[in-house]
C-alpha cells in the first residue's frame, strides 16, 4: 500500500460518499445519469467476485462491501425511490449503455491475462469501468446544470483514477515485475476521458464562475 | 494462493 493508492481509495469512497448523501438528504438525483450508476454497479459485481473465496485484507475486503453497497443502494434510490426517482431525468438521460457493455464484454474475451471466468470478468470491470462515465459527461453536456455536488463527484470520481496511475508508476518503480498493461492502459483511457471535464472544473474554480461546458 | 499483485487492489 502507497499513498497514492490509499489517497486514490479515499477519493473514490469520497466520491460515492458525495453523491449518497446528494441522493439521501436532498432526495433528488437530478443531474445524475442512472446508466453510470448501473455501469458502476457492474463493474464492482464483476471485480469482486473472489471477495469471500480470496481473503486480501481487512481493508480491501471491507472497502470493497462498501463499493458493492453504495453503488447498489444509489442505483435502487434512482429506481425505486418514490421521491428520489422523480428527479430522475430520464429523457436526457439516454445513453444506450448496452453499447459499451458489449464491446467490453468481447474485448475482455479476446484481450485478457489469463482465459479463466475470474479472469475475464476482472478484465471486463476493467474496460467498463474505464467507460462507465461517459453517459455522466452526455448528461452534464446535455443539461449543462452542473450543481455543485455533481460537480464534485465526478472531479473526485476523476481524480482517484488519477491517483491510481500515481500509484501503478510507484510500484512499477518499486516492486518488480510490476507490469499489467491491461490495468494500465485502461486506467489511462479512463482519466483522460476526465480531461476536458477537469480542464473546465479547475477553471470554474480558479475564475470562480460557475461550471459550464461547452455545448 | 497469492493473490496477483494488481489483483489486491481495488
Amino acid at each position: 500500500m502507497n499513498i497514492f493508492r490509499l489517497s486514490g481509495d479515499m477519493t473514490h469512497l469520497m466520491s460515492v460518499i458525495v453523491l449518497l448523501l446528494k441522493i439521501h438528504t436532498i432526495k433528488s438525483c437530478a443531474g445524475i445519469s442512472l446508466k453510470t450508476q448501473e455501469l458502476y454497479a457492474l463493474v464492482f459485481a464483476t471485480r469482486y467476485l473472489d471477495i469471500f473465496t480470496d481473503f486480501v485484507s481487512v481493508y480491501n475486503t471491507i472497502m470493497k462491501l462498501i463499493f458493492l453497497a453504495t453503488s447498489f443502494s444509489i442505483v435502487w434510490y434512482m429506481r425505486h425511490h418514490k421521491i428520489v426517482r422523480r428527479s430522475y431525468d430520464k429523457e436526457q438521460d439516454t445513453f444506450r449503455h448496452l453499447f459499451l457493455i458489449l464491446p467490453c464484454l468481447i474485448l475482455a474475451l479476446v484481450v485478457n491475462e489469463k482465459f479463466t471466468f475470474k479472469e475475464v470478468m476482472w478484465t471486463f470491470s476493467l474496460y467498463v469501468e474505464a467507460v462507465a462515465i461517459l453517459p455522466q459527461l452526455v448528461l452534464l453536456q446535455r443539461t449543462k446544470n452542473i450543481d455543485n455536488l455533481t460537480g464534485q463527484y465526478v472531479f473526485l470520481l476523476g481524480a482517484y483514477r488519477a491517483l491510481y496511475i500515481l500509484n501503478w508508476i510507484y510500484r512499477y518503480l518499486t516492486e518488480k515485475h510490476f507490469v499489467h498493461w491491461i490495468t494500465w492502459i485502461s486506467g489511462l483511457v479512463q482519466t483522460l476521458l476526465y480531461a476536458d471535464f477537469f480542464y473546465y472544473y479547475i477553471n470554474s474554480w480558479k475564475n470562480n464562475v460557475r461550471l459550464q461546458l461547452p455545448a | 494462493q497469492t493473490t496477483d499483485s494488481v489483483k489486491d487492489e481495488l
